[in-house]
């Protein structure tokens, strides 16, 4: 694992963060769950919480899908090459590529299509640096920065919660091990409420 | 282009299409080394000062196969688990190419990746041990 230089994280008084979704992306429901879902393996080995927000302005994270130059400095560039990238703490610049074919339900590795990305793999990767961790060069890591399409990686490694815990400590209901669960139970639960 | 699931997507994406990704055309670099020039190389260099590998020292890139660049491949092929040439060969360029965060991987010259680790370990990608 590795982190931004000079270490940046959220201040020990805000443990809690929000986040809320950019409103001209009008994103469904089902939608949203994927990012529930994918802050959750966070919150689940450290002591963060994550909570949706209807204010974009309030929000710690703001989540946004853009079509290359969107102001940032960063433009995308059309269907793959770069997918997404968020900033360090405690921006909380959360940016997407509308222009990738995003897959949000399903299993991504039958997608017939071979630009198909899947959505949760992303947003886990992505919250990580906005939580303060880089790039690992370990390939299993959540934090690899390649991110192949029609491929779906969301749990975490033991690199990925060894920095993030290395930042923020352990949530104090971890037991040390990441809970293995199917694709297909995944899929089941993440679609409902957030 | 946000799809609910795997079986909703447009007519438009035919699975058999073929389409160019924004990397691709660096596959036409395969076996290209040290001192060579070739046309659009500068954009490989881009790629390389996008994600932290080459810092920008100038407003255009040139087409030549420098020491810079030489330099960046190597500290890539540490990043990224492969054998260490400094050269494009097919196993760099396959990695180059695929879809990626934006976020770079060196941010100001530093970086924790493997580059970023002693020397005898990312060298060769394990500790020398000897049998006592």
């Amino acid at each position: 694992y590795s982190f931004f230089p000079g270490t940046p994280r959220w201040p020990a008084n805000r443990r809690d963060l929000t986040y809320g979704f950019l409103p001209g992306n009008e994103l469904t429901d089902e939608i949203k769950a994927v990012f529930s879902s994918a802050f959750q393996k966070w919150s689940a080995v450290t002591p963060l919480t994550f909570s949706q927000t209807d204010s974009l302005l309030t929000a710690d994270i703001k989540i946004g899908f853009y079509s290359g130059d969107h102001g940032d400095g960063e433009p995308f560039d059309g269907v793959l090459g770069t997918l997404a990238h968020a900033f360090s703490p405690p921006s909380g610049r959360f940016h997407l590529d509308a222009d990738e074919n995003w897959i949000v339900s399903g299993d991504v590795m039958r997608s017939a299509v071979p630009s198909a990305v899947d959505l949760e793999t992303v947003a886990v990767h992505e919250i990580g640096h906005l939580l303060g961790l880089g790039h690992s060069s370990v390939e299993d890591a959540i934090m690899y920065p390649t991110i192949t399409s029609r491929t779906r990686k969301v749990e975490l490694a033991n690199d990925d919660i060894e920095g993030i815990q290395w930042l923020y400590g352990s949530n104090p209901n971890y037991n040390g091990s990441t809970t293995p669960t199917s694709t297909t139970e995944e899929r089941e639960t993440s679609g409902g409420e957030i | 282009s946000l799809f609910p699931n795997i079986t909703a997507n447009p007519p438009w994406l035919h699975p058999n299409a073929t389409f160019l990704a924004p990397w691709d055309a660096f596959i036409k670099f395969a076996g290209c080394h040290s001192g060579e020039t070739r046309h659009g190389l500068s954009k490989l260099k881009h790629y390389f000062s996008n994600f932290g590998y080459i810092p920008i020292t100038a407003p255009n890139f040139s087409d030549d196969f420098d020491d810079e660049l030489e330099k960046a491949l190597k500290t890539y092929q540490q990043n990224f688990n492969l054998n260490v040439t400094g050269q494009l060969d097919d196993q760099t360029l396959q990695q180059i190419v695929k879809p990626r965060c934006g976020n770079a991987d060196i941010v100001n010259g530093t970086t924790s990746m493997n580059s970023g680790k002693s020397p005898s370990f990312h060298t060769t990608g394990h500790f020398h041990t000897t049998g006592h």
